[in-house]
């Protein structure tokens, strides 16, 4: 899986990751 | 392949199970924010209870000098009447 | 292997991931239990200023009615007093 922008705060986030290393809400959260 | 379907899926899981618990922290957070505004008017109320309670022991005391003025007043009429009695027999 | 080793690092971040979002669920709804508690004392603060407010208009209206009274004992006083003199004087 490539790498996946936070719904929350938009950052680009590295693919190994599950919570976004700005805000730390989930890859899945809305 | 078999191990990789079924990490996948546990991983899918737990990601899911995040998102559940993000939920609550928020739906928390939002509650936290109303409880704060609620209690931000509890120093107001007290101060109001205060302000009523110095009004209240003010007055007592107000009305309690009146009432020991209105108790001279009420003998030195009964005894001013005694006299004025008194003095119209003789 | 690589993608094994990837997905178990992965699937190892989220577990950790929802250990940590547990603990701050458990430490928001120990917070909330606070708040409630803290909250419960408002009705109570109400009742307390609605009772000192009570009291102060009571005591309020008890000294105006005084006062009253008061004015027309001065004024009686007053009075006899004048014919008291009048009648010394004759």
């Amino acid at each position: 899986r490539g790498r996946w922008s936070c719904q929350s705060c938009t950052f680009e986030n590295e693919p190994a990751t599950v919570l976004c290393a700005i805000c730390e809400r989930p890859r899945l959260a809305q | 392949d078999l191990q990789l379907e079924d990490l996948n899926q546990q991983l899918q899981q737990a990601e899911e199970a995040l998102v559940a618990k993000q939920e609550l922290i928020d739906k928390l957070k939002e509650e936290a924010e109303q409880h704060k505004t609620v209690m931000e008017t509890i120093p107001v109320l007290k101060a109001q209870a205060d302000i009523y309670k110095a009004d209240f022991q003010a007055e007592r005391q107000a009305r309690e000098k009146l009432a020991e003025r209105k108790e001279l007043l009420q003998d030195q009429l009964e005894q001013l009447q005694r006299e004025y009695s008194k003095l119209r027999a003789d």
